[in-house]
């Protein structure tokens, strides 16, 4: 039996919407730590890894280890017909081929259940190496956003440098080029406004900026946005998520041939 | 030219 009772619903809303069009099917597995997700795109360029924490939860009853496979645009529709006030219950019963998703008003006079039907989805689970990070990059959520939406416009890659000067995201089409600069920037009024580069070492990579603008569809879930890059290997793009977890997308980068 | 990597040449299966 499963019975999870979220009560600051808007969070699972917010989950689905950033991740539903990077993944179409994926398992949650739910666990006595917490509620998680571990998918990468079609393309294998992406992966995303959520983290949702048991104690998160106002109740929380998962009386053995489960996976449930759920096809996230189907998930993501019958997730918009939660308010966004709504508490939002995830109820399954052992051995049933089916999640019911609970939507009870604040006021608890309007209830609503929505039945989903399960799939199975042979996902091999990817061991994700605990890195030293070259470079750890804190700054506001809707400046990341910003900046991977207008380089966009212009290119469809972008080379991330780390310096001691501050953080540049460089890219070039056919009608130009764009850089931008953001330096580190801690004496403002509110801590999340801030950009805070940790930079143990200078590194550059390049990436596609189609996966980073995906990522960032995740920007309501919180004010700033954490990237953590090391030369060759994957950056890391996290949002937590409100005292309960988080979610964290990882993107392969593109390395000169 | 800049190729694209895959995730799955970084993480191994666990």
């Amino acid at each position: 039996m499963l019975e999870l009772r979220l009560v600051q619903g808007s969070l699972l809303k917010k989950v689905l919407e950033s991740i539903k069009d990077l993944v179409n099917d994926a398992n949650f597995d739910c666990s006595a730590t917490g509620f998680s997700l571990q998918a990468m795109d079609s393309s294998h360029v992406a992966l995303v890894a959520l983290l949702l924490r048991s104690e998160g939860f106002e109740h929380y009853r998962c009386d053995r280890n489960i996976s449930m496979g759920m096809n996230l645009g189907n998930m993501a529709k019958m997730l918009k017909c939660a308010g966004n006030d709504d508490i939002i219950t995830l109820k399954a019963d052992d051995g049933s081929d089916t999640v019911t998703f609970m939507f009870e008003s604040p006021t608890q006079d309007k209830i609503a259940d929505f039945e989903m039907r399960l799939m199975d989805i042979d996902s091999e689970h990817l061991g994700i190496p605990e890195a030293e990070y070259h470079a750890i990059l804190i700054m506001p959520s809707a400046e990341f956003a910003r900046i991977c939406k207008d380089l966009s416009s212009i290119g469809d890659t972008v080379v991330i440098s780390v310096t001691k000067e501050g953080v540049k995201f460089s890219t070039r089409g056919d009608i130009g080029t764009a850089n931008v600069v953001c330096r580190q920037n801690t004496t403002v009024d509110k801590p999340e406004e801030a950009t805070v580069i940790e930079m143990p070492e200078p590194v550059s990579l390049t990436f596609a900026l189609r996966y980073l603008n995906s990522f960032t569809k995740a920007t309501p879930l919180s004010n700033t946005v954490t990237i953590s890059l090391s030369s060759e290997i994957p950056v890391v793009v996290e949002y937590k998520i409100a005292e309960m977890g988080y979610i964290r997308f990882y993107l392969a980068p593109k390395i000169e041939e | 030219v800049n190729q694209q990597s895959q995730i799955t040449s970084f993480f191994s299966k666990a």
